[in-house]
């Protein structure tokens, strides 16, 4: 059958920061093509098309079901292939090739993510699982 | 086709604009 597409609204403006981008307004309804796991969704507006982040996009109607998956308070074992230094003060900061525990994995790209005894939102795209236990 | 996504981590919205949940 035919493929219906999500409908988002915009909560804030977002300007583009590359060609591959949607810049896009507060209130804007956008359709959703692609969701990828890094937050960066591929995005409709009219005959534009670009990847938006997820954080700025709410649905217009409830979903259905949850995409999202549960927190796993027990974590899941990554590696940080990038270092990332912490610009709101629930952000943690990670050295390139440090280990942390996923606790829990939400749709924005945006992680909650455990290092010893602090925990912050890390970016999934500096993530990489990881099978080996933490040093 | 759809082209490969950007590869910085996406910007976060302003706090007083967050939603409660995706």
């Amino acid at each position: 059958g035919p493929i219906v597409l999500q409908s988002y609204r915009l909560i804030a403006d977002y300007e583009k920061n590359s060609k591959s981008e949607l810049g896009v307004k507060a209130g804007d309804v956008v359709d959703v093509v692609e969701k990828n796991e890094n937050g960066w969704w591929f995005c409709q507006l009219k005959n534009k098309r670009g990847w938006v982040p997820a954080a700025y996009l709410e649905p217009l109607d409830s979903p259905d079901e949850s995409e999202e998956q549960e927190p796993n308070y027990a974590g899941d074992l990554h590696i940080s292939t990038k270092a990332y230094s912490a610009i709101m003060e629930d952000e943690l900061t990670v050295e390139e090739g440090e280990t942390v525990e996923v606790i829990h994995k939400l749709l924005d790209g945006w992680w909650v993510v455990r290092k010893g005894s602090i925990t912050g939102y890390f970016p999934a795209i500096y993530l990489q699982k990881s099978g080996q236990a933490p040093p | 086709t759809i082209k490969r996504p950007p590869e910085n981590p996406p910007p976060r919205p302003p706090p007083e604009a967050r939603r409660k949940q995706v």
